[in-house]
């Protein structure tokens, strides 16, 4: 089963 | 002061209807430009960002920026007095307490007036970086909505992958497979049932059917949907709305297998 990202792995915190 | 008229409700209805599976409370945050809002769904793998710019509003008055912290359920029980058709004001003071509604029916013979109590929303604000996408594929918003739905009685996910064959949409479950791929094709008389396809090069990517479905409930705002896809890169689903307003949901794929 593939494995959920997570939102934050791609975009930073402002 | 924030006083911002739209000339229809159902504007806002169809915002709050689109975005409270994913989110339940959030910060509306206006300015001199519109009213936007930017909240991720609890678990983190989806985010919604909408801007209604000031054009969409007539007139749009705001001095200064104001966070209206708002319980989308709240604020869905207090629309839901409004018709489709009512005019729709916003009003709130500088430092507010509450949000006024004001619906007034299109004879101007029946005014509606909420207070909406706000709440304070500690709220992180993700950065989201301009993205050159790889792909991008325009089509009715309601053939979408179709893909995902058929598609989530097979699976939780599906992988959409654009080449220059066109683009597919596939997913494979315990019943079995499926698969729909998609063609350019364009409709001069009608084109709010344009495909349209462009690539830079081929992508292919998973995504949870879940928030595909969630993205849908956008669909009354706008004919026509865009998906933009790069690989190893969020998915962005974009709602465009007159007077360059949007609805975006973006999602975080899926990896591995």
């Amino acid at each position: 089963t593939p494995i959920q990202n997570d939102l934050s792995e791609f975009f930073v915190m402002v | 002061m924030l006083e911002a008229r739209l000339e229809q409700a159902a504007l806002l209805k169809k915002v709050v209807d689109a975005i409270k599976e994913l989110v339940q409370e959030c910060n509306f945050d206006c300015n001199d430009s519109g009213i936007g809002l930017q909240a991720m769904d609890n678990s983190h793998v989806a985010l919604v960002s909408m801007f209604l710019k000031s054009e969409s509003f007539s007139p749009f008055r705001c001095d200064r920026n104001i966070a209206l912290g708002i319980n989308l359920n709240a604020l869905q029980k207090v629309l839901r007095a409004a018709q489709n058709e009512d005019i729709l004001t916003l009003k709130a003071e500088d430092a507010p307490d509450v949000v006024n509604l004001v619906f007034e029916n299109a004879t101007a013979d029946r005014i509606s007036e909420y207070d909406l109590k706000l709440m304070d929303i500690d709220q992180e604000h993700l950065g989201i970086p301009d993205t050159d996408y790889a792909a991008q594929i325009s089509m009715p918003s309601s053939e979408f909505q179709r893909i995902t739905r058929d598609l989530s009685a097979i699976s939780e996910s599906v992988t959409i992958e654009c080449n220059k064959e066109g683009v597919s949409f596939a997913c494979e479950g315990d019943i079995g497979k499926g698969n729909i791929k998609l063609r350019q094709y364009t409709n001069v008389d009608k084109p709010a049932e344009n495909v349209e396809v462009n690539m830079t090069e081929p992508v292919a990517l998973t995504f949870a059917l879940k928030y595909l479905g969630n993205f849908c409930k956008a669909s009354g705002l706008s004919e026509q949907v865009r998906l933009c896809l790069s690989n190893e890169v969020p998915l962005m689903v974009e709602y465009a709305l007159a007077n360059n307003s949007y609805i975006r949901f973006y999602l975080a794929p899926k990896i591995g297998d």
